[in-house]
């Protein structure tokens, strides 16, 4: 529905709302690699849908094991939203995995594209007899 | 910023895009003009222009509010999760999960809406136009190309990263002095409680 403001939604709606079903994945909340936990295998499937899971990886037919996919799938998100990378379901990172988001990937064909930015800098040494000159993206 | 790899972009001789709405939805005049006040954040920083046109079929650019599955094999998931999504230049398919709650009012730049059950569809609309041509999604947060957004939160000023990406792709607005329109100031956008600033 269209709404134009948050006044005009209807209550009988908010109170309806169930909330965002990605939060149970709240649940795993301290989870880590070597453990097996009930469900884990939705947490795969949404990595994967993001792409930090590639197709290849078990074709989409996944365990409940925190297998070594999962803690690298982990790893490159905590990696692209710029949080600690412990490779461990910690209550930060899962905060950020239930928010709402737009759908396309940020990981395509296993390479993340998040930190793919083109500033570049140059930076020269004039050293006594070289010279280096590198030019960093 | 980033790009879709091969950093696929509109060619050199499509600068004037056009852009229609499913007509299946038939969409009222308050919600397509919220597309094209998103639209026009682009238009502000690059030489493209974009122009509203009827005739869906044959537009660069096809918005359509969707449920389930809808034919491109990525089907919505309802209410929350994912908000929409849109392909790389030059396809032009900008699809919208039509089970969330659309907040359509366009007053003022970031801010806040009270309630963390519906999305401002601007500040979704902004991004995925990001997408539209050609940027992928950036690390930095706060900036329109972050892929989250927070519930409550209405975000539709372009930052430094996402101008600098996209003109990369396009170059900039030869009117464009590197300045956009100072942001109008944060406000409550409704006065509502307390301004629920979003489930996390």
């Amino acid at each position: 529905g269209f709404y134009t403001n948050s006044s005009a939604i209807p209550p009988q709606l908010l109170r309806n709302a169930t909330g965002n079903p990605w939060n149970s994945f709240l649940n795993f909340t301290g989870c880590h690699a070597g453990k097996k936990y009930d469900g884990l295998y939705m947490l795969k499937q949404y990595f994967q849908h993001f792409g930090y899971i590639t197709e290849t990886n078990l074709s989409g037919n996944f365990t409940d094991d925190f297998d070594d996919i999962l803690k690298n799938a982990v790893e490159m998100y905590q990696r692209n939203f710029q949080l600690n990378v412990t490779g461990v379901l910690d209550e930060l990172t899962l905060k950020h995995v239930v928010i709402p988001r737009c759908g396309n990937p940020d990981v395509v064909n296993g390479t993340s594209t998040m930190h793919s930015g083109r500033k570049t800098f140059e930076v020269s040494f004039a050293g006594r007899g070289q010279r280096f000159h590198a030019v960093k993206h | 910023y980033s790009f879709f790899p091969g950093e696929p972009r509109w060619p050199r001789n499509r600068r004037d895009l056009t852009y229609a709405f499913d007509p299946r939805n038939a969409l009222t005049e308050e919600v397509k003009s919220v597309f094209s006040r998103a639209f026009t954040r682009w238009e502000e920083v690059t030489p493209l222009t974009f122009t509203r046109v009827e005739r869906f079929s044959t537009s660069d650019i096809s918005i359509g509010f969707y449920s389930g599955e809808h034919g491109d094999g990525e089907p919505f998931d309802g209410p929350m999760r994912t908000l929409a999504h849109a392909f790389s230049p030059p396809t032009g398919h900008f699809h919208l999960d039509g089970e969330e709650n659309w907040i359509v009012s366009g007053e003022g730049g970031d801010g806040f809406i009270s309630v963390s059950e519906a999305v401002d569809l601007e500040s979704v609309a902004v991004h995925e136009i990001g997408h539209l041509l050609g940027l992928g999604h950036s690390s930095v947060e706060g900036s329109i190309m972050y892929p989250t957004i927070r519930t409550g939160r209405r975000k539709v000023d372009l930052t430094t990263d996402d101008v600098e990406g996209v003109q990369y792709l396009y170059g900039a607005n030869p009117n464009f002095n590197g300045s956009r329109s100072p942001p109008p100031s944060t406000q409550q956008r409704d006065t509502g409680d307390s301004g629920a600033p979003g489930r996390s």
